[in-house]
């Protein structure tokens, strides 16, 4: 999985972290300080479609659909995420009370092509 | 931006409305996760020092003196498990001869939300009395009170625990059915009443500051269920 910077147009993971300071949601989440987003872009040419990944079963049934309908049967497949990891929080709900939860798929991890 | 896709037919954007696009959705994300409509309005918060404290007795909390497991990472992440923590209201009231703690603690549901409490602990903390003459262990007694009642009428004996408090530390009393009840009762207010005794003595910390680190909370390890059916359900 290749890393977003200048030179890359392909497939990539770009770096998006927010600082829960910053949108003043610091008040009401203790930890962590902030959120690995991380998101995908980049082209996919054909030579690189159909890389494996957890997401990439879906994407890969709407394209079918699209070919199978004839629409737009030209076009590159889609730089998706393909590994995720849950994102731990501890944070104050709207009662009040303390609550901590690791929520699954929130941060990307790696992108390729459907 | 990337070249429009055709499965998600979003025309390339420039870079800062790329940016706060992303925020958005990355809050949009956290909130829906998390089950929450809005970001929480918090306007008192528990102290800093209690806070910092109950999240290192939580952290640390893998073996207990009580043999219940450890905390963490003991729901699979798909059934989306929540640990919450919850401080109490602590009143201090004179029963006759003995001294007893009243705690109180707000636990609200969402409307048409039903928990399944997979375990739950009351942490107080019990003080030594730095007499090493003396016996070091002490009855402790937690009970129920009715919502509203009077303190030491109307109130059930839940648990009664010899304490070894050679040394001031903290002290679990697994209170999961009870919270159980609590919550499929759909009530608001969980009222305890903790006594600790040695010779009449009240060894246990009573302090009612709410600035000291030692004040009581409870931790809950719990998961939605479907009302209905009573079953764990997963949305897709």
């Amino acid at each position: 999985s290749l890393r977003c910077g200048e030179d890359v147009t392909v497939c990539c993971k770009r770096d998006f972290y927010i600082k829960f300071k910053d949108i003043q949601w610091d008040e009401w989440i203790i930890a962590p300080e902030g959120y690995h987003m991380n998101y995908c872009m980049g082209q996919c040419p054909q030579h690189l479609s159909g890389s494996p990944g957890i997401a990439s079963s879906f994407h890969a049934t709407v394209f079918s659909q699209l070919k199978v309908n004839g629409i737009n049967t030209a076009t590159t497949s889609c730089c998706v995420p393909t590994e995720r990891r849950p994102l731990s929080m501890v944070y104050f709900n709207s009662q009040h009370s303390i609550v901590k939860t690791d929520v699954p798929d929130m941060i990307v991890e790696s992108c390729g092509c459907t | 931006g990337s070249p429009g896709c055709a499965s998600c037919g979003l025309p390339p954007m420039e870079k800062d409305a790329e940016e706060r696009l992303m925020i958005e959705i990355a809050k949009q994300q956290l909130l829906e996760k998390l089950h929450l409509k809005e970001r929480p309005n918090i306007t008192n918060t528990v102290p800093r020092v209690a806070l910092l404290t109950a999240l290192r007795k939580l952290h640390s909390g893998r073996v207990r003196q009580d043999g219940t497991i450890e905390l963490e990472n003991n729901i699979p992440t798909k059934d989306q498990g929540y640990e919450i923590v919850s401080f109490a209201d602590i009143n201090e009231t004179d029963n006759s001869d003995k001294a007893s703690l009243s705690l109180t603690f707000q636990f609200l549901q969402e409307r048409g939300q039903s928990i399944q409490v997979l375990q739950s602990s009351l942490w107080i903390y019990a003080r030594s009395s730095g007499d090493p003459h003396r016996d070091s262990r002490l009855l402790a007694r937690v009970f129920l009170s009715a919502d509203g009642g009077v303190s030491g009428s109307n109130r059930t004996l839940l648990i009664e625990k010899m304490l070894e408090v050679q040394e001031s530390n903290w002290h679990t009393f697994t209170i999961t059915r009870t919270l159980q009840a609590f919550l499929d009762g759909g009530q608001h207010r969980l009222r305890l009443e903790v006594s600790c005794e040695e010779d009449g003595q009240n060894l246990c910390s009573l302090d009612n500051s709410a600035e000291t680190p030692n004040q009581p909370f409870l931790v809950a390890q719990v998961r939605l269920r479907d009302s209905h059916s009573k079953h764990l359900v997963r949305k897709r």
